[in-house]
């Protein structure tokens, strides 16, 4: 996965993000892709999740999954989730809920009551920092106003890192690919430097989601594993996704 | 070793690919009311009724990974008996969520479970 939050020169937030999805899942050699990667695409829909016929959040997801991993609060957040790999890994979360320690939240039950419930970009950003997880994750969080946006880094017990968004100090975006910023990515898998190479060259005062769709549609960004491209604008409450389909010379991550 | 340090499928960066169209985009994404005024168990029947197959399909796949690896069968043993019983543990409203799609998709609730915790599974 990509995922994307920039601020442009006036303090309007942008968030978007590549979902990229279905590594080593089987490879089917006649069509050159990814089994799982092209099944879960007709899965794909936007959830307008509503109460007394109003809007509440808007989610990207794959039907018939309950968790979320990338939603629009509109006018307050906007979250996305990208997969972070560890040995403490999600498997040694679930054998601790089997054995009866359940202290810890589901990922996807986080960012869903997250969106769900949550009343301001802060006390969203409080609950992904603090809650204990399953599964480590990286959380991309978007608020409304100029310098709301921050990447959590979460291992299953702490928030290791909380890198945020700081325009006047010429972070004027934020960006996460799978793995820790203060690290340099698996040689094999760098889709991090062609992402921020882009996002520089596109410069701030031209940044908006139609430049943050050209970024996440250059390759290796785009690859053999990308199901979808959401963009998202919170202060109109602008949720837009597409399926998509990396065809020919491609990165198979 | 200038060639090897570069990524043999990378590209200059793209411009003017939006609105999107051409070979890289696939399609529009369809888009469902989720109801949560609606009992938990009955959010999801509309989705599931109309996307029931896809999900089958997917989740066939899976299990065929889950036994090219464990040829015994063990592993999607366990999804159909044992990740069952995983539902009662699940906080409210998921647990009653699952319970619903599983209805409204025929599918049966242990591999809605394992769809529903694939991400836990799959971060090692």
């Amino acid at each position: 996965c990509t995922s994307i939050v920039a601020e442009d020169k006036s303090g309007k937030l942008y968030h978007a993000r590549n979902l990229d999805f279905g590594l080593f899942l089987g490879w089917d050699i006649k069509n050159s892709s990814w089994i799982i990667t092209r099944e879960l695409k007709p899965l794909v829909v936007t959830l307008d999740f509503q109460r007394n016929n109003k809007t509440v959040f808007k989610s990207t997801n794959f039907a018939g999954y309950v968790g979320m991993v990338s939603g629009i609060k509109p006018g307050i957040f906007t979250l996305t989730m990208n997969e972070r790999f560890s040995l403490d890994g999600g498997y040694i979360g679930i054998f601790e809920w089997i054995l009866g320690r359940r202290d810890g939240m589901w990922m996807g039950f986080l960012t869903r009551t997250v969106l769900e419930n949550g009343t301001s970009y802060q006390e969203a950003k409080d609950q992904l920092v603090k809650t204990r997880l399953l599964a480590p994750a990286y959380f991309i969080l978007g608020g409304n106003k100029s310098g709301e946006g921050c990447v959590i880094t979460r291992s299953r017990q702490a928030a290791l890192d909380v890198w945020d968004l700081n325009a006047n100090r010429g972070t004027w975006y934020v960006l996460e690919t799978n793995y820790d910023r203060w690290k340099a990515p698996l040689v094999l898998d760098d889709r991090r430097t062609p992402a921020m190479k882009c996002m520089n060259q596109t410069k701030q005062e031209n940044i908006s989601l139609p430049a943050i769709y050209d970024v996440l549609s250059t390759k290796p960004i785009l690859n053999k594993l990308t199901v979808c491209t959401t963009l998202m604008e919170v202060s109109e409450g602008r949720s837009e996704s597409y399926l998509r389909e990396c065809i020919g010379s491609c990165s198979p991550w | 070793l200038a060639a090897l340090a570069e990524d043999p499928f990378g590209e200059d960066c793209r411009s003017k690919t939006y609105p999107p169209t051409g070979p890289t985009f696939k399609g529009t994404v369809p888009i469902y009311i989720i109801n949560l005024d609606l009992p938990p168990s009955r959010r999801w029947d509309k989705l599931m009724r109309d996307k029931k197959m896809e999900l089958k399909t997917v989740i066939q796949s899976i299990k065929n990974i889950a036994n090219a690896f464990v040829p015994s069968g063990k592993a999607v043993e366990i999804v159909d008996t044992k990740l069952v019983r995983l539902i009662s543990t699940l906080p409210y409203p998921f647990n009653e969520e699952l319970k619903g799609i599983a209805n409204a998709s025929g599918i049966p609730l242990g591999e809605i479970v394992l769809f529903n915790i694939f991400y836990e599974i799959f971060t090692v």
